[in-house]
């Protein structure tokens, strides 16, 4: 049974493996993965070793095989349908954010509870529709994970009609903790946290 | 020295505790506080041990207490200026986020190199600049920190810009690696890690 933090960690690693590949290196030591994440060699061995010995000592990772392997690991040697709730500034961003396709996720429908919005094209491929046609698209597009970008008064409502719905992950941009059901997992994009990761090491102060 | 993926982790703690005094808690046992967060609680107490003898045995943390004391840690005891770079749609959503003045941020500036972007209001307090003000606005306000949401073909040059103007954090939307020099610290914000963290767990299967 893998501790969640070790999964956490996972998708970090396979980041910068795909960063390594794109720079052409074919084998990465855990000292390097280390050093360029910031984390010891050693809990990078050990976070991997849950899953199998993947590395040669001495020798390191090959890094398209520890690539595929995470891959798999994490499901994403394959495309999985997201559907997003919220057609304002931040909905539009991530409607035509082209980050997701090659790693595994695609945006296949958006969502808005105001008539101004519904109908409008936010990319290509998605016109937003009404909040009212989310239980029939999920069923359809058989879509088990769901991006919250509507205001945080409203964000509860709406992850309780996506998880009525049928949905099992849900990513919140909302600034507000969602309550959902056991089996649903929520993650919350908080740049707040980031920001706070960075302060611990200036030195020069800031204002009261 | 404190290793940085323990430093990672202390936003995380300190968003609980004001989510629980929010809930008029005044105690806080590491067990419930790793049952929050899907942490052990040994390595809550192991990581708050690097700062201080903050709980009593058998008791747990007083969490107004140990609140303080990450604030004071983090250095978020105060405010910190912060400047942005893009006003398009994600741009848009940054400068009207409310999520960071109560936790000790403040977005004081807006640039972007589109003429009929500059001049537009993009919060009550925002009017955004040309990119060409970057180095007197980083003066007067003394500003650290930067955000960046400008398209990944930009990124990199709007970093360049930053770091010449003495920027020392930048927290990076765009689906880029940044290269900057050492001094400089580098977070992304990159949705398609917590969806791979999401994965992981989801049972049913996804297209090809
Ligand atoms: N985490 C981050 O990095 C980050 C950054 C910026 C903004 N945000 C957050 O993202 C959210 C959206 O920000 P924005 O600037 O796009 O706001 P916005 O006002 O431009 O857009 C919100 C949209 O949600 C829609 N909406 C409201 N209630 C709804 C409901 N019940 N069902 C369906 N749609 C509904 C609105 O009609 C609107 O189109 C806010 O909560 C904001 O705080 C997060
Ligand atoms: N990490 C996330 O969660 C997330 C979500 C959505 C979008 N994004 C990313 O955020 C970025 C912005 O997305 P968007 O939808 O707002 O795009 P957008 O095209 O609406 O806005 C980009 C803005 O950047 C400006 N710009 C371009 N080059 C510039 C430069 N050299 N200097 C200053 N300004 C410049 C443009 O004029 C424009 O106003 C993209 O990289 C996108 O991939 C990230």
């Amino acid at each position: 049974n893998i501790p969640d933090i070790v999964v956490g960690r996972l998708p970090v690693y396979l980041r910068t493996l795909e960063l390594m590949a794109g720079e052409g290196r074919e084998v990465a030591s855990s000292q390097e993965l280390g050093a360029r994440l910031g984390i010891s060699s050693a809990q990078i061995r050990k976070d991997l070793s849950h899953f199998g010995e993947f590395g040669k000592q001495g020798t390191g990772y090959n890094v398209a095989f520890l690539r595929r392997q995470l891959e798999q690991i994490l499901k994403v040697n394959c495309v999985w349908p997201v559907v997003l709730v919220g057609a304002g500034y931040l909905g539009h961003a991530l409607a035509s954010y082209n980050g997701f396709e090659h790693r595994g996720f695609r945006i296949v429908a958006v969502f808005d509870s105001d008539p101004a919005k519904i109908g409008n094209r936010v990319s290509p491929s998605i016109v937003v529709e009404p909040v009212s046609a989310i239980g029939e698209t999920l069923q359809r597009c058989q879509c088990q994970i769901g991006m919250i970008a509507v205001p945080a008064e409203a964000a509860q409502k709406v992850a309780d009609t996506l998880v009525e719905a049928g949905i099992r992950s849900i990513l919140c941009y909302a600034p507000i903790t969602l309550n959902v059901p056991a089996h649903v997992r929520v993650e919350y994009i908080d740049p707040v946290i980031h920001l706070q990761h960075m302060t611990f090491y200036l030195r020069q102060g800031c204002d009261e």
